[in-house]
């Protein structure tokens, strides 16, 4: 099989925020952005996932030094979006498996998930891209993931071909 | 302002499935996705927010072929899974926005939700990646979704050029 992961990323300068139970109605994604936009605060991941009855919840990233703001102005706007709450935490790390290779996502999500699984870390949230699988987890766990990423995807072999060992 | 999107492109080839109300422990996220890459599906999009309580749910985009399979084989698994129920549907669209300029997604994240606003367009999911940022939508709104797209963004202008209008 050729090579499907090519290198793991991570990041740790982000920090989630949940706005919980809103309508799931045309305009409500577009109120919560326009918080954002209009503080200029910047995002990185946005992730909503399918509504349960006719509420859901919608997560972003900001970078860690937004994150006080932006909880307590989307706590403030709570009212007028019609969400239930509004959670946070500062301490997550963005874990990334890439490869331009992955036509499909299955057998190397499944090896990614399981390796985490087999040093019992817990995965809280996941988005993919064509060529990247992304996973935020808790920030202390990141030296773990990404030394058990490169060892299960073996890209620990490109680093003893440099070193010539 | 710099053009910040360069391209809108759709998808309808997908079908969602949801599994709703897995437990939010390591492992879970490996044996779903083991399912799945052991009968060879190939999946698109993951999606997984963060859990309510210790539960979340996990929805996966499949080819619509594979839909119905996926559904019977996730159903079965219900049990071992420690899911609430499966569900899925394969009347959608995947409707993306494309820039590499975008360095955050706020502005144009408002920009693209409040335009499928203003066309009582419902947004079902939501994913990004560095360049690019995705919404699933019912199927019967794409043609829809991409002209106002285009049109809010300005992609029409470039239509105009080739053809010397
Ligand atoms: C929840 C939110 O995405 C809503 N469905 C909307 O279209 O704005
Ligand atoms: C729900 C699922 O992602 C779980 N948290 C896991 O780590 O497998």
């Amino acid at each position: 099989e050729k090579v499907l992961v090519s290198a793991i990323a991570h990041n740790t300068s982000e920090a989630k925020i949940t706005v919980l139970g809103v309508p799931d109605s045309p305009g409500v994604a577009a109120a919560i952005l326009g918080i954002l936009s209009g503080a200029n605060i910047n995002v990185d991941m946005i992730i909503q996932n399918v509504s349960a009855g006719h509420e859901t919840d919608m997560t972003f990233t900001v970078s860690k030094g937004d994150f006080k703001q932006t909880l307590d102005m989307l706590t403030d706007a709570m009212p007028s979006l019609g969400a239930k709450g509004v959670v946070g935490d500062p301490h997550i790390a963005k874990v990334s498996a890439i490869g331009v290779g992955m036509r499909s996502h299955s057998g190397v999500a499944q090896k990614m998930f399981q390796a985490l699984a087999d040093e019992r870390i817990n995965i809280q949230m996941i988005s993919t891209s064509e060529i990247k699988i992304s996973v935020v987890i808790n920030e202390k766990y990141t030296e773990l993931a990404v030394r058990t990423l490169h060892s299960v995807f073996d890209l620990d072999k490109e680093r003893g071909d440099t070193i010539g060992g």
